[in-house]
């Protein structure tokens, strides 16, 4: 039997012209939360509870896309979904379309443990949140004014636009002249999650 | 999109995985984060965390493939993520952490970088975005 190992990401597929001080922020909250998953499991903590602990600090955080700083949708609203598995006997949750839940890690998890479902969506996965008692907020509680400016860069090039919420427009509309192509598209005009 | 995957040390590994999704998304549009095997799995043998092309990580049911192989192809953890990555995305790019319940951890994707960190019980320890 091996030692405990943990790892994190916080996306991939990253712009090319990233700004250095925005590669050394990223770099920063990853050593941030990988630490805080270290000292739990020095601590004898579980798996199941340590990724938790560990992705609600990253969606807290406003830096990568999830949580508080999530991609929006068309109409400039968020609309999160997360989901958690725990090896042992493989149990599971998940959740989709949540719009008021602070940490949606958190609530795929109450619907592992405390549900007879392994996956809740929209108003169901809302009323479930209510009923556990969970942290709800205002959903421009999720909104940066980055990703706002983002969108409307999504939509002036009529597409859905990279996540990863660092380019201005310059360096955007700079990328998008950049060779990288992903699915046909410029790198940094597409969007995978 | 950001994600965790751990292995304790009585041998049981755990995943997690959540997003925002894609900016300028329909509403209502569900991605591969929240799909179990898709963007998150885990088993006696692996954890498995992915980002990327949603649409391409769920037709690869990418998360489940890693586990799939090291079971059926007897891989290890790296050659698993590696072999999963190269041969299981078509044109899509995406990207996966992992760790084996023998206290490995591994990495792997396609596309430009990948924003992650991992460490072990040993003392090694990285945080990277690109190659």
């Amino acid at each position: 039997m091996g030692g405990w190992a943990i790892a994190v990401h916080g996306g991939a597929g990253v712009d090319p012209n990233l700004p250095p001080q925005r590669q050394q922020q990223a770099k920063e909250l990853l050593t941030r939360v990988l630490n805080l998953g270290i000292s739990s499991l020095r601590s004898n903590a579980s798996a199941i509870d340590v990724v938790e602990l560990v992705v609600r600090e990253l969606e807290t955080d406003p830096l990568f896309n999830s949580g508080r700083g999530s991609a929006l949708t068309e109409k400039g609203t968020v609309e999160m979904e997360a989901s958690i598995m725990d090896g042992t006997k493989r149990r599971c949750g998940a959740v989709s379309g949540l719009t008021t839940v602070k940490n949606p890690i958190s609530l795929a998890r109450l619907v592992m443990d405390k549900s007879p479902h392994s996956y809740l969506a929209f108003s169901g996965a809302e009323d479930f949140a209510r009923q556990q008692g969970v942290e709800l907020v205002e959903n421009e509680y999720f909104i940066t004014p980055e990703n706002v400016g983002m969108l409307k860069l999504a939509k002036e090039a009529n597409t859905i636009l990279f996540d990863y919420r660092i380019p201005t427009y310059d360096t955007c509309s700079a990328a998008i002249e950049s060779p990288l192509v992903m699915n046909g598209l410029p790198i940094n005009v597409y969007a995978p999650e | 999109t950001v994600g965790c995957v751990v292995v304790d040390r009585e041998g049981r590994c755990a995943a997690a995985t959540s997003t925002g999704g894609l900016m300028n998304k329909m509403t209502g549009r569900i991605g591969d984060s929240p799909m179990i095997g898709a963007g998150t799995y885990a088993c006696e043998v692996c954890g498995v965390s992915c980002t990327g092309e949603g649409e391409a990580i769920i037709r690869g049911t990418l998360a489940r493939e890693v586990a799939a192989v090291m079971e059926y192809k007897g891989l290890g953890l790296q050659d698993a993520v590696d072999f999963v990555i190269k041969n299981r995305l078509d044109e899509g790019f995406a990207g996966l952490i992992a760790v084996s319940n023998t206290g490995e951890v591994a990495y792997g994707f396609n596309c430009n970088g990948m924003f992650r960190g991992c460490a072990c019980e040993d003392g090694f320890m990285e945080v990277g975005i690109w190659e």
